[in-house]
Protein backbone atom coordinates (compact mmCIF):
# COMPACT_ATOMS: atom_id res chain seq x y z
CA UNK A 1 0.00 0.00 0.00
CA UNK A 2 1.54 3.42 -0.71
CA UNK A 3 2.78 5.36 2.21
CA UNK A 4 0.79 8.65 2.58
CA UNK A 5 2.97 11.73 2.11
CA UNK A 6 4.05 12.99 5.14
CA UNK A 7 4.29 16.90 3.78
CA UNK A 8 1.19 18.43 2.05
CA UNK A 9 1.07 21.25 -0.29
CA UNK A 10 -1.29 23.66 0.74
CA UNK A 11 -1.86 27.41 1.31
CA UNK A 12 -1.82 26.98 4.79
CA UNK A 13 1.66 25.45 5.21
CA UNK A 14 3.44 28.03 2.45
CA UNK A 15 1.51 30.77 4.54
CA UNK A 16 3.38 29.17 7.53
CA UNK A 17 6.39 29.25 6.47
CA UNK A 18 6.35 32.23 4.85
CA UNK A 19 5.02 34.25 8.40
CA UNK A 20 7.95 32.51 9.69
CA UNK A 21 10.77 34.21 7.45
CA UNK A 22 11.44 35.41 4.09
CA UNK A 23 11.85 32.64 1.84
CA UNK A 24 13.18 31.97 -1.56
CA UNK A 25 11.51 29.96 -4.57
CA UNK A 26 14.00 27.33 -4.09
CA UNK A 27 13.67 27.75 -0.04
CA UNK A 28 9.70 26.56 -0.52
CA UNK A 29 10.43 24.30 -3.28
CA UNK A 30 12.65 22.34 -0.66
CA UNK A 31 9.85 22.42 1.74
CA UNK A 32 7.78 20.85 -0.35
CA UNK A 33 9.91 17.79 -2.00
CA UNK A 34 8.12 15.98 -4.36
CA UNK A 35 8.95 12.73 -2.52
CA UNK A 36 7.86 13.73 0.52
CA UNK A 37 4.33 15.65 -1.29
CA UNK A 38 3.64 12.94 -3.71
CA UNK A 39 3.28 15.47 -6.72
CA UNK A 40 4.79 15.76 -9.70
CA UNK A 41 7.65 18.26 -9.79
CA UNK A 42 4.98 19.60 -12.58
CA UNK A 43 2.18 19.33 -9.99
CA UNK A 44 4.37 21.43 -7.35
CA UNK A 45 4.81 24.40 -9.28
CA UNK A 46 1.64 24.84 -11.05
CA UNK A 47 -0.04 24.11 -7.18
CA UNK A 48 2.84 26.77 -5.47
CA UNK A 49 2.24 29.22 -8.08
CA UNK A 50 -1.23 29.54 -7.54
CA UNK A 51 -0.82 29.71 -3.95
CA UNK A 52 1.31 32.24 -4.06
CA UNK A 53 -0.56 34.51 -6.54
CA UNK A 54 -3.58 33.81 -3.98
CA UNK A 55 -1.31 34.72 -0.81
CA UNK A 56 0.41 37.41 -3.12
CA UNK A 57 3.12 37.63 -0.51
CA UNK A 58 5.61 40.89 -0.20
CA UNK A 59 8.73 40.75 -1.61
CA UNK A 60 12.28 41.69 -0.31
CA UNK A 61 15.98 41.63 -1.81
CA UNK A 62 18.06 39.47 0.89
CA UNK A 63 21.70 38.91 -0.62
CA UNK A 64 20.70 39.78 -4.02
CA UNK A 65 17.93 37.08 -3.94
CA UNK A 66 13.81 37.67 -4.13
CA UNK A 67 12.67 36.66 -1.22
CA UNK A 68 8.76 36.33 0.24
CA UNK A 69 7.06 37.02 3.30
CA UNK A 70 3.97 37.59 4.76
CA UNK A 71 2.98 39.10 8.37
CA UNK A 72 0.30 38.11 10.53
CA UNK B 1 18.91 16.49 -7.23
CA UNK B 2 19.78 20.64 -7.37
CA UNK B 3 19.96 20.70 -11.11
CA UNK B 4 16.06 19.40 -10.76
CA UNK B 5 15.45 21.76 -7.79
CA UNK B 6 16.95 24.85 -10.16
CA UNK B 7 14.55 23.99 -12.82
CA UNK B 8 11.73 23.80 -10.70
CA UNK B 9 12.26 26.53 -9.18
CA UNK B 10 13.00 28.57 -12.71
CA UNK B 11 9.81 27.26 -13.44
CA UNK B 12 7.91 28.39 -10.69
CA UNK B 13 9.69 31.88 -11.17
CA UNK B 14 8.71 32.18 -14.69
CA UNK B 15 5.17 31.06 -13.56
CA UNK B 16 5.17 34.26 -10.86
CA UNK B 17 6.70 37.12 -13.43
CA UNK B 18 3.70 37.31 -15.52
CA UNK B 19 1.76 37.93 -12.20
CA UNK B 20 4.40 40.42 -10.46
Amino acid sequence: TPSSSDVQLTEEAVRRYLIRKPMTTKDLLKKFQTKRTGLSSEQTVNVLAQILKKLNPERKNINDKMHFYLTE
Amino acid sequence: SSSEADEMAAALEAELNDFM
